[in-house]
């Protein structure tokens, strides 16, 4: 897509004519990442029987869907390029409640997809899980790396703990982790990382895949406490979320010095306060 | 301790309930009110601050009060939609001077100076149209202003915004920005 090419000083980001995300590539570095997919997907809430607790329904503690195939939420799209000196964006709108914006800002090191879905429709009486999903051509061979409630990153192995044997039961949600500020999966000599504004939870379920939970609504109890389903419905619809995720392209040798200096600088960001005033610039200087 | 409210409201947050979402909807209400209150409240001592920082040595200048838009989000700042002039003020929390480019809602577009004067090279791009249909969104704002801040390290900077006449309003239809569906 010839139309749709982001490219600054550090990085190139192309799309396919049917406005996917296709490849990330680091030009000083010379490597890219390739994406078989990049979108939102949305899992099935389990809803359950609660009157055992072995039917639990997916619910605000628990994360349970119904089958483990997330599906896609459209199957076409629309994709707006927008080139200035300053910025480069891709606004890509999948459906009503689902669309996301890739910018590339001038000497960005990183590139920026802000995301934001929601109300998530009920009307068919399923809840709803909804993640972005970043499938790329790394051989993660398995692995994955999440920092855990603040405390330090840690590997991940998909089907496996450390400690004792694993049986697999749950597929998607017994992978999932806490993802507080960053995920990353790498091979020998890529790595790519996805910082985050907020805490969220995801996982790697296929090999070069990351896929991070952004917005759920769900109609029923899983009866751990809460006593009501996650149905933001107070407003009339539900909710939207918007939310920033931070894509680094980098060998795995100088992701470090990216994602550290970039997630304190998305935690410690400036502060914007606005004033009016009625003063013509020479009398303001 | 005009701040206390909002330290407070965050100690109440770190409940695990707050932290995972796993209170009752009326709950969370609260935990939103509390925060908000706090927040407002804190806007004060932003501005006892920057009464001290702002004005120049051996003048006492009335400051202008300071307030945060909170919906910049989504492209919303009611307070200076459509004003004639009005002020950016970013502070560098960290100890390392940063370059971040920032985004400002306006419905026409504006000449901006930083803090030496020098106008400094701004575009005016639209805001998507997923954006303006938000739910709850109630500014008609269309376009954002984007352009590139320099923060000293433990600093802040104020950027001076005064809208461009009509005729170069005009420009702006043939500006470089170029958009393709």
């Amino acid at each position: 897509n010839e139309e749709c090419v982001l490219q600054n000083q550090n990085l190139r980001v192309d799309f396919d004519d049917q406005g996917n995300l296709h490849q990330i590539v680091n030009i000083n570095q010379k490597i890219d990442v390739s994406f078989v997919s990049q979108g939102f997907y949305w899992y099935q809430g389990f809803p359950g029987n609660n009157s055992q607790s072995e039917f639990q329904a997916s619910g605000a503690y628990i994360f349970r869907p119904l089958t483990p195939n997330a599906l896609p939420v459209s199957q076409t799209r629309s994709i707006t390029c927008i080139k200035a000196q300053n910025v480069q964006t891709a606004i890509i709108v999948f459906n009503d409640w689902a669309s996301q914006e890739i910018s590339l800002y001038d000497e960005g090191e990183f590139v920026e997809v802000e995301w934001t879905v929601g109300p998530i429709p009920i009307n068919d009486n399923i809840g709803k899980e909804i993640i972005i999903r970043y499938d790329t051509n790394i051989q993660s061979q398995s692995k994955y790396y999440t920092d855990a409630n603040g405390r330090e990153v840690l590997e991940r192995k998909r089907d496996y703990r450390p400690t004792w044997n694993y049986t697999v039961v749950e597929t998607v949600s017994g992978n999932y982790y806490p993802i507080n500020s960053r995920i990353w999966i790498k091979e020998d000599n890529r790595q790519f990382t996805v910082l985050t504004d907020r805490s969220e939870g995801g996982g790697s379920i296929q090999d070069g895949s990351i896929e991070i939970m952004v917005h759920r609504r769900l109609l029923h109890d899983d009866r751990l406490g809460v006593g009501e389903p996650l149905n933001e419905t107070a407003y009339g619809e539900g909710l939207v979320v918007r939310g920033r995720h931070f894509l680094i392209v980098e060998p795995p040798a100088s992701s470090a010095r990216y994602h550290r200096v970039g997630s304190q600088r998305l935690f410690m960001h400036p502060i914007a306060t606005f004033a009016l005033t009625q003063q013509d610039y020479n009398s303001y200087s | 301790n005009s701040i206390f409210y909002l330290s407070e409201a965050m100690g109440v947050a770190q409940h695990h309930d707050a932290v995972s979402g796993t209170e009752k909807q009326e709950v969370a209400f609260d935990y939103a009110q509390r925060l908000a209150v706090g927040i407002d409240a804190a806007e004060n001592v932003i501005n006892q601050a920057f009464s001290k920082l702002l004005p120049k040595d051996g003048q006492s200048p009335p400051v202008s009060n300071q307030f945060l838009c909170q919906l910049s989000n989504i492209s919303q700042c009611l307070e200076i939609d459509g004003q004639d002039r009005f002020t950016l003020t970013l502070w560098n929390p960290t100890i390392h001077p940063v370059v971040q480019h920032v985004r400002v809602p306006v419905r026409t577009d504006y000449t901006v100076r930083d803090p030496t004067g020098q106008i400094v090279l701004s575009e005016l791009v639209p805001i998507s149209y997923a954006t303006q249909n938000i739910p709850g969104r109630t500014s008609v704002t269309q376009k954002q202003i984007i352009f590139k801040a320099s923060l000293p390290a433990l600093g802040f900077n104020s950027y001076y915004f005064e809208k461009k006449p009509e005729e170069e309003e005009e420009k702006y239809k043939q500006s470089k920005v170029k958009i393709t569906h």
